[in-house]
């Protein structure tokens, strides 16, 4: 059939530098949208065991926006295989999450990683609203190429941005749901360091800063005074004072962990 | 810095080969990330906790966690957020463990588990990958994390 063509296509032989593993792992393009050209890319790494299909699909999405989850997720985070330092090969790490699921990575929106488009301006106006779209449109047309998934518990996770693609695809699967002939075996979702409310997690963030002695009483007294959180573009003013948090007082020093050394 | 390895890596014509990646040849090289799309975002929605309210609503198991040494979408960030959605407390606050260590603090509330974790970063499977696993783990369960 078409979907086991597309299937062998997709398959994996070996990536270079790859080291022995028991797992099947499959890569490839779904188109999400005919018109414009635009195709996502994904890397699907079975689950470590015996009988893959019996383990559940998990999704992973990463955030910026525009960051991509072949780098972050698979290659950093949760993925089988670590890139060594010169880029010319990899070797496993021991906590995949792959030992017990199997791990879908997808590039979204298009214009990340590999994904793609044949319309230009895609890529000049992306946004929440076509990226959930283009996800939904990527999970139904997946599990057509890979219908032994279809009734396989399905869970979506990511971090940092993608704690707005995590949820909104997951409506976006339940609103599918109530309609489709095959509903999507939708069970949970999970996100990490997940951007949730412009408010309040801006109000939190400051607080963090301060509370963990980053930023000095005034700088914050100054920063929940001056700036809006209600609103989507901060003034100048406030950008001024956040500019003045991050080149004077917090130092030359990793945001995205405080006390790890800083990557020059 | 491992962005970097993934930079040289994924330019690689024999891995995208392997890949079967940019079969269309396009026109700029493999990035971590895209500064193009992220400079001209369109639209976001100023709040995800109306989905998070529809998710729990209909049933869906939601896990939120935090690595509690990042500051870019901390951990304090992700709290205040979280209190507006005003759950109830099912199982109370706790310690977390793995291999013996307190991996992080929990809450189970009616609908949503929260977790953070020690030590960890905004990569938090990279920093802490005994303790994303174990958060993994208990997520696909079903279960609450380990209290000893």
């Amino acid at each position: 059939t078409r979907a086991e063509e597309e299937e062998q296509h997709d398959r994996i032989s070996a990536l270079p530098g790859q080291p022995k593993v028991s797992f099947q792992q499959y890569s490839g393009y779904v188109t999400v949208n005919q018109k414009s050209g635009r195709a996502l890319f994904y890397w699907l790494t079975e689950a470590a065991v015996r009988d893959p299909v019996s383990k559940p699909l998990v999704i992973w999405l990463n955030g910026g926006p525009g960051c991509s989850s072949v780098a972050y997720g698979a290659s950093e985070e949760i993925g089988p295989f670590r890139l060594n330092k010169t880029g010319t090969g990899l070797y496993l790490n021991k906590f995949s999450w792959n030992s017990i699921a199997n791990l879908l990575f997808i590039e979204s929106p298009a214009g990340v990683g590999f994904s793609y488009s044949n319309t230009s301006s895609d890529l000049l106006n992306s946004g929440d609203r076509r990226t959930a779209k283009d996800c939904l449109e990527f999970v139904i047309q997946w599990l057509e190429r890979f219908p032994r998934y279809k009734n396989r518990d399905v869970y979506i996770t990511g971090e940092s941005y993608a704690g707005h693609y995590v949820p909104q695809l997951a409506r976006e699967i339940m609103a599918h749901n109530k309609i489709a002939k095959h509903p999507i075996h939708l069970k949970g979702i999970m996100v990490g360091n997940a951007v949730t409310d412009n408010y309040y997690d801006n109000v939190g963030t400051i607080t963090y800063w301060w509370s963990h002695a980053m930023i000095s009483d005034k700088t914050y007294r100054q920063l929940l005074n001056k700036c809006d959180f209600h609103r989507q573009k901060n003034s100048n003013e406030c950008e001024t004072l956040y500019s003045y948090a991050m080149d004077q007082e917090f130092g030359n020093i990793d945001q995205y962990n405080i006390y790890a050394p800083p990557c020059n | 810095c491992t962005e970097k390895y993934a930079e040289i890596y994924y330019n690689r014509p024999d891995v995208q080969k392997a890949l079967h990646a940019n079969t269309t040849k396009i026109p700029y090289k493999w990035t971590a990330c895209s500064e193009t799309l992220n400079r001209n975002w369109n639209d976001t929605e100023a709040s995800m906790l109306p989905i998070y309210k529809e998710m729990i609503a209909g049933g869906l198991r939601v896990w939120v966690f935090s690595g509690d040494v990042d500051s870019v979408v901390p951990v304090t960030a992700t709290r205040f957020s979280l209190e507006r959605l005003k759950l109830s407390a099912k199982i109370p606050w706790y310690p977390w463990y793995v291999k013996k260590q307190v991996g992080g603090w929990t809450e189970v509330y009616e609908g949503l588990t929260f977790a953070t974790v020690r030590g960890a970063g905004h990569e938090v499977p990279l920093f802490k990958p005994r303790a994303a696993f174990q958060l993994f783990k208990s997520f696909l369960n079903g279960i609450p994390l380990p209290k000893s």
